[in-house]
């Protein structure tokens, strides 16, 4: 496992027209290409880092732990498989939070999910405040396009929910989450639609 | 008919009656400022006609420019919750909007997702969104290079040269990499980025920044191609849709630059998320 496909392509995107967008439209889809190829074999690399940070007890055995850590790319699409799994069967979702960063930070995550009875516990088995925010329509417009285009068909699940929960992550470490199956734990936000009144400026 | 406010913290956002945003407040800083936010276009220049120059990839040549109203027109679908309050707007049928303000942070969120933006009409647009306040900004802005410092920029004015500006939007809009902001003597407003965009402050205490282009014209520099690009699904191909956010903030004078560098280094590196799965509640 190595990021040489990575820095191959962040090399390339130096170029001047990279930069600047002036670059024909069939060099900037060969870039983008290229940065996924890099991207999805440095998950491979830092999917693995992950799992010999995150084991308890002796490192010694850390080449051999299998521990699957997932990255969920196309967030920004409001796709991301692993979040999207059935949490009824008494599995649950650990989410490893990364800090690159030479300072403490707190910051709330957002991640969609199908159901809408959900709980999330830190590392220390404590229940954490979480918020439930419906998925907007125009969001999962994008979605579907995408995903259809990109998988060929739609999966069967569709998240209905962003989960919010605040995370606090210490400067270059990081911090586990636990999201199970709860009671309704999480608050699902109370929505309304205003409809403005003309003229009252 | 009365005003509506969100934010469950010490920031506060007002909504008018006319669902427009009206005010910001911040009760730790005691900020409080006149507020706005809108969309406009800009048509861009054809190359036909008396000027030859079209608007394209390396040339932004404005023609004129079209303001998106919205007051008393979208409704506004409000999300309150214990960790975050969130205003959704469908501008138009091709801008959506969501304002975010979150419980423990002194900023405004916005998200914006702009496309495919229609050229049917056979003109080429280039979007911009605009915050408007009242503060006295005296021509000048400051917008960092690439990163870097932040660098004084005044209207219609160089340093080093003396300089006619024949384009009075274009010519006062330059690269904003990390952010731009205003001050009055007495507050700052920020603005920080997620990807670079053109910026400018073209009338006192406004920030305009330029979020999405679709044009139909090469600009004759080079690219040899117009900057329309396409995304295709089935076979049908339409205008590319973006995705992004801005962060604002108000401070009071002086206070704003250490936000500045510290939340957009947090922009620049955000977490790093990774998901396993794990059987029963055997906490790792």
């Amino acid at each position: 496992l190595t990021t040489d496909s990575l820095a191959d392509a962040l090399a390339l995107a130096q170029h001047h027209d990279a930069v600047t967008g002036t670059e024909k439209q069939h060099v900037a889809n060969d870039y983008a290409k290229r940065l996924s190829i890099g991207y999805t074999q440095a998950e491979k690399l830092v999917s693995s880092s992950l799992s010999c940070l995150s084991q308890s007890g002796s490192k010694s055995h850390c080449p051999s732990q299998t521990t699957n850590f997932e990255q969920c790319p196309l967030l920004n699409i409001t796709y991301c498989p692993p979040s999207e799994m059935d949490l009824s069967q008494g599995k649950s979702l650990v989410v490893l939070v990364y800090n690159s960063l030479g300072w403490k930070r707190e910051d709330v995550l957002r991640i969609p999910v199908i159901s809408d009875s959900i709980v999330v516990h830190d590392s220390e088995g404590r229940e954490v405040e979480s918020q439930l925010l419906p998925i907007a329509n125009a969001s999962l417009h994008m979605r579907e396009k995408h995903v259809k285009a990109y998988l060929g068909m739609l999966p069967a699940a569709k998240p209905k929910f962003w989960l919010a929960f605040p995370v606090s992550v210490p400067p270059l470490g990081f911090n586990t989450y636990f999201i199970s199956s709860g009671k309704k734990s999480a608050s699902v936000s109370l929505m309304s639609t205003l409809h403005p009144s003309q003229g009252s400026e | 008919n009365s005003n509506m406010q969100i934010g469950q913290g010490q920031l506060k956002l007002q909504y008018n009656a006319a669902g427009a945003l009206s005010l910001y407040s911040n009760s730790k800083t005691q900020v409080e400022a006149n507020f706005k936010q809108k969309y406009k276009y800009y048509i861009g220049q054809d190359g036909n006609g008396s000027d030859p120059q079209a608007s394209g990839a390396y040339i932004f040549r404005p023609n004129c420019t079209v303001p998106i109203k919205t007051d008393g027109q979208v409704p506004l679908t409000v999300l309150r919750g214990s960790i975050l309050d969130e205003v959704h707007q469908q501008i138009n049928p091709w801008i959506y909007q969501i304002n975010r303000v979150y419980k423990g942070k002194d900023y405004v969120e916005t998200e914006f997702i702009v496309g495919p933006i229609p050229v049917d009409d056979g003109n080429g647009k280039e979007l911009s969104t605009e915050v408007v306040t009242n503060m006295a900004t005296n021509k000048t802005f400051y917008t960092d290079s690439s990163g870097r410092d932040f660098i004084k920029r005044i209207r219609d004015y160089r340093s080093e040269w003396k300089i006619e500006v024949h384009q009075p939007i274009a010519g006062n809009y330059y690269p904003v990499n990390l952010g731009i902001y205003v001050e009055d003597g007495s507050r700052e407003l920020s603005i920080l980025v997620d990807r670079s965009v053109g910026g400018a402050s073209i009338k006192d205490g406004q920030i305009e920044l330029m979020l999405h282009r679709r044009l139909l014209h090469d600009d004759g520099r080079g690219v040899a191609e117009a900057l329309n690009e396409t995304t295709c699904f089935d076979n049908q191909c339409e205008g590319l849709v973006i995705q992004g956010k801005y962060y604002l903030r108000i401070d009071p004078q002086g206070e704003g630059a250490r936000w500045r560098r510290t939340f957009g280094q947090e922009i620049y590196s955000p977490l790093l998320i990774a998901f396993a799965e794990q059987d029963g509640g055997n906490w790792v």
